[in-house]
């Protein structure tokens, strides 16, 4: 499988949502 | 009008001395985890906010080639573990056996938080992982071997609120789902065990005991492995905390609570920490969210589905089946983003074109697109966009796209897989 690792995570803010079966992103979401 | 003349719509101009903070920078707190209640600092294992090495950098910066062969042994595993769950799916309509390769390699394990165990609370140190499940920590009296870690060793005959688990425990049977391997009993109690591909392993008792996040969110009876032989890549922190999506994962254990949600946002440098928030505080209102995909089902990996890549306002010429045969997930442990290799040469040569007026240089290890940017102070790089089903597209920030070793070889910060397949 492809595999998005951290160094392409840094500056975004990641969300794992478990229950409602998904993964967000916020670009800049860390400043 | 003016910022498309210039191309700043579709590039970043990144200043070169940023790509080398210095180890000796103060550190620089996450507001957003001194204020949020759920929220936990995340600190770079080897910086200079690191609780491992107290307050000043470890010396000798980390070594980049093996950074980057742990992660590639890190990716392996990964890969092993999903084609065995495949495997597993195509078991059920053939006999054929497979050589069980399970766990998943330990990889660098660069991002550390610290959480507050038993009672009277101890606080330790522990590597989060979204690729894993079981939570562990290693325990007194060591009974085969510990490795060195900064905090003491937890004690559980010190702690009033840790309990054994018994082998008839449910939590003793999904043991073998959160970590590859079936229970164990020994003298009734359930005993774990994880391996990680790079001979890094833990083995002890599963157990239940109270974690405290934040110094306010108390949790009782978390199952979690209490380590009595523990080797291998963990120097320095006391264990690791499970993120993964199985059952015993913490995220599942604490979901009456959190509803298994979390995020987080890494340091984006090793003097800066970044923050792990559990539940829903304070999650940006622009975040864009695609479906977990069903690749990584039976698996504790939060699978993705990646539908193309722009680089530079163009959008990549990649069948979407490029992407779609082999799948994709999401990893806080794997350092370097991993393409399937028709779609990482698409990007390479589209990132190479767009940076036509640099000199190459010379790979490195996993990284075979470089260049030697001595004597500059700045460097323009096309941005790079993954679009991904349910119609998220996300445009990495600036220090998403580049890996540096040194001025005179900076990389393109992806890697290609081996086949189309994995």
């Amino acid at each position: 499988a492809a595999i998005f690792g951290n160094v392409q995570q840094q500056t975004l803010e990641v969300v794992y949502d478990g229950a409602g079966g998904r993964v967000g992103f916020a670009p800049n979401g860390c400043s | 009008a003016q910022k498309r003349e210039s191309g700043e719509i579709d590039s970043h101009t990144i200043q070169l001395s940023s790509l080398f903070p210095s180890s000796s920078s103060p550190c620089v707190l996450s507001s957003r985890a001194s204020n949020t209640k759920s929220s936990l600092h995340v600190t770079h294992r080897h910086g200079t906010c690191s609780p491992l090495t107290s307050g000043k950098a470890t010396t000798s910066p980390p070594d980049h080639a093996e950074i980057l062969r742990l992660d590639q042994a890190r990716v392996n595993s990964i890969h092993s573990k999903l084609s065995k769950k495949l495997t597993d799916r195509v078991r059920q309509s053939k006999s054929t056996a497979l050589p069980a390769k399970d766990g998943s390699t330990f990889g660098t394990g660069n991002y550390v938080v610290s959480v507050g165990i038993g009672t009277p609370k101890r606080d330790l140190s522990l590597i989060f992982d979204t690729g894993s499940d079981l939570t562990w920590i290693q325990c007194e009296p060591c009974v085969q071997t510990c490795y060195s870690q900064k905090e003491p060793i937890f004690n559980p005959s010190s702690s009033s609120s840790y309990y054994n688990v018994s082998c008839s425990s449910a939590a003793c049977s999904s043991l073998s789902s959160a970590t590859g391997n079936a229970g164990s009993c020994s003298a009734s109690t359930c005993v774990y065990g994880i391996q990680y591909g790079d001979q890094s392993f833990s083995v002890g008792f599963l157990a239940k005991e109270k974690f405290t996040l934040a110094s306010t969110n108390v949790f009782d009876g978390v199952y979690f492995g209490c380590g009595e032989n523990n080797q291998g890549l963990f120097t320095g922190v006391a264990g690791l905390l499970g993120l993964g999506r199985d059952k015993l994962s913490f995220p599942s254990q604490t979901a009456t609570t959190y509803n298994k949600i979390f995020s987080y946002c890494l340091p984006s440098s090793a003097s800066y920490t970044g923050y792990l928030t559990f539940g829903t505080a304070g999650i940006s209102r622009s975040v864009k969210f695609t479906p977990i995909s069903t690749i990584t089902d039976g698996t504790s990996f939060y699978g993705l589905d990646i539908v193309g890549i722009t680089v530079g306002g163009e959008k990549l010429a990649i069948p979407s089946t490029v992407f779609s045969t082999p799948g994709a997930l999401i990893d806080s442990g794997t350092v370097i983003t991993r393409l399937p290799p028709k779609a990482y040469a698409a990007l390479k040569s589209a990132f190479k074109a767009k940076m036509s007026q640099y000199p190459s240089a010379e790979g490195v290890s996993i990284l075979d697109t470089c260049f030697d940017l001595s004597g500059l102070k700045t460097v323009t790089v096309p941005k790079v966009a993954f679009s991904f089903s349910g119609g998220a597209v996300v445009e990495l920030g600036s220090t998403g796209v580049l890996y540096a070793f040194k001025m005179s070889q900076v990389c393109l910060a992806f890697a290609g897989n081996s086949d189309d397949n994995n």
